[in-house]
């Protein structure tokens, strides 16, 4: 099973709108996947159509509950695709185990449990360092540093490149770190230049696939769908699924 | 002294630009202003040209350190505005402070002792509902809620609100809540429905001003300075502008 942690501690920069479009094309090439919600605000899950208000068990009781499995908890939205659905219970976590031995383990022992039921695990992150995301990167194989055209989403790119590669040190875990650029503007001087710029800093760690800025993903997200069950033909789901199939394609390198 | 948190759980939706256009254009109509950076990223330290790779002193030692005062803290940027900065040290507070005494006080104590020495606070917040967030709310007697035409910036704004009136009943503060719109791209049919839907929902509350989409804002952050020295005349910083208007003109309604 791969797993690939979605991340920038920068607000806004698309890491909900990767993961969940990631996700779905994913499963629509036929790949068994699964997608945990990370994040309290819960829009992954929101954007796949999950009711949050309603929810009995959530990751929330995945981190917390040694006895709560992956399975407990997933919803099935599509074929093959899974969700462990997120809400506001999760923002507690910091607290509560805070100071507790292992709790950056949590979530990478629940995946090891599931290695076998998935091809892929995505999990998409809070824009914050704490805990959350620390426990997505210790479990996941692979990181996906999401950034917009701005120099604050790639101050938080690099920050966060750093905090990656603190955990490979210490941890001794190997991790393979691959930035993507979304909301690229093509018709303004500074998204190109922007563009130049990252492929300078990131070389081959950038996906060659750029996300094209378009208000098709606003919509999507308001109905609660993927891109390519919303509007299959746009600029944004061509470039998700020329993503995917860089993705997939990685498979042979690893 | 009027005290402004401004907040929004989505990340990216225009808090860190909000406030340092706003505090900067406050400065320049005359007002003596403090601008509080309370998100670890510090980027609205950064949008405003403060080295915050080598900061002696920051909001971390306000918030830790009962000795520290503002004053020792606060570095002037230009005439009339004064930034408390932060750094990435300041991610370490909500464990710090976890199970500590009176810890949502820590700002409101800090910002009581300057009250005479400034006309405006304005306070930055991460897009989070952790510590940092609770103090702000409880520390100032407005609040800010700034929003993109999205619904995940939505539903953020709709949490955030109901988190500062459990504020205000539990505490029995009494808070101003105002709704700003951002990134208002009147070319796309989504954008005007968004701007109808909000007027619904939060009425009177919403500010007359709405700051339309322009690149202009990542280039002036990416110089480190507010749109209002970068690009005085673009349609970005009238809007900010107008907004400023609108806010000391409520100077007579409080
Ligand atoms: N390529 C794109 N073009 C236009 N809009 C986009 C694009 N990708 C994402 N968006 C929109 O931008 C906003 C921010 O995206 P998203 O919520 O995915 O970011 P995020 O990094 O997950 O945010 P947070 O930090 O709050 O978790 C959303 O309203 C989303 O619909
Ligand atoms: N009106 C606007 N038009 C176009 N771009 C904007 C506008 N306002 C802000 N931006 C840009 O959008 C990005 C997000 O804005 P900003 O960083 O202020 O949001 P934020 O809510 O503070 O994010 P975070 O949640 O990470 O703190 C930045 O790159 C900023 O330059
Ligand atoms: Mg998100
Ligand atoms: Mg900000």
């Amino acid at each position: 099973m791969r797993s690939i942690a979605v991340v920038n501690q920068k607000g806004g920069c698309g890491k909900t709108t990767t993961a969940v479009n990631l996700a779905s094309y994913l499963a629509d090439f036929g790949k068994r996947v699964l997608l945990v919600d990370c994040d309290p605000q819960s829009h992954a899950s929101i954007g796949l159509g999950v009711d949050t208000d309603n929810l009995l068990t959530s990751t929330y009781d995945v981190l917390m509950n040694p006895q709560t499995s992956i399975h407990d908890v997933s919803v099935e939205v599509t074929e093959n695709l899974h969700v462990v659905p997120s809400n506001v219970v999760l923002s507690a976590i910091e607290q509560q185990l805070s100071g507790k031995p292992d709790r950056e383990n949590r979530l990478r022992r629940k995946l090891d449990a599931v290695e076998g039921d998935f091809d892929y695990t995505i999990v998409d992150c809070p824009p914050s360092v704490g805990l959350l995301t620390f426990n997505a990167i210790v479990a996941c194989s692979e990181a996906m540093v999401v950034m917009e055209p701005s120099y604050y989403s790639l101050h938080g790119a690099l920050k966060v490149t750093d905090s990656i590669n603190l955990v490979r040190e210490q941890l001794g875990l190997k991790k393979r770190i691959r930035v993507l650029l979304t909301m690229f503007d093509k018709r303004t001087r500074f998204s190109q230049e922007f563009l130049r710029e990252a492929q300078i800093r990131f070389g081959r760690e950038m996906f060659d696939t750029v996300i094209r800025r378009t208000v098709r993903f606003r919509e999507a997200a308001n109905w609660g769908v993927a891109i390519s069950h919303y509007a299959r033909t746009c600029t944004g789901a061509r470039d998700y699924k020329s993503l995917t199939q860089e993705v997939i394609a990685d498979e042979e390198r690893l």
